[in-house]
């Protein structure tokens, strides 16, 4: 069977869709103090699979809020430098409007997955700790 | 503060591969 780490390099989503290549990829990102594209990527992955069931719909606003408050508002923060200020805008709209949906952070996370793509990824796989590990 | 950070750690891990 391939080895893990050569799976790793041949798409992020499959970097993505194995625990330790997470573990690496993340350990890199926050060496390059980028951790945060991760995180923003599963939080909406996260968010998207939260049940639409009566019941949840104050815990999935509130987690619209959080992940809105953590990665969106400040146009400093890593996160938000990569989203384009439209998405950013209309995120900001579904939290003040309280129109939570689950595909509100949808185009958000397709923005953060190319930069991840045509960047800190190839990066990754050029870096020490891939290099050293593989 | 915590519980917005709980929450939002639980969202993340929720959406990581499990343990093959």
């Amino acid at each position: 069977p391939t080895p893990p780490y050569l799976r790793w390099a041949e798409s992020l989503h499959s970097l993505l869709d194995d625990q330790d290549g997470i573990h690496l990829f993340r350990m890199f990102l926050k060496q390059e103090a980028c951790a945060d594209l991760l995180d923003f990527w599963f939080a909406c992955s996260g968010f998207r699979k939260l049940e639409t069931a009566e019941g949840n719909d104050e815990k999935r606003l509130k987690l619209a809020k959080a992940i809105y408050k953590k990665y969106v508002l400040d146009n400093n923060a890593i996160v938000s430098r990569q989203i384009k200020p439209a998405t950013k805008s209309f995120i900001k709209d579904c939290v003040m409007k309280l129109h939570i949906d689950p595909a509100m952070f949808d185009q958000a996370q397709t923005e953060i997955q190319t930069t991840m793509e045509e960047n800190t990824y190839p990066l990754f796989l050029k870096s020490d700790i891939y290099l050293k590990h593989a | 503060i915590d519980s917005e950070d709980d929450l939002l750690q639980e969202c993340i891990s929720s959406a990581m591969p499990k343990k093959k």
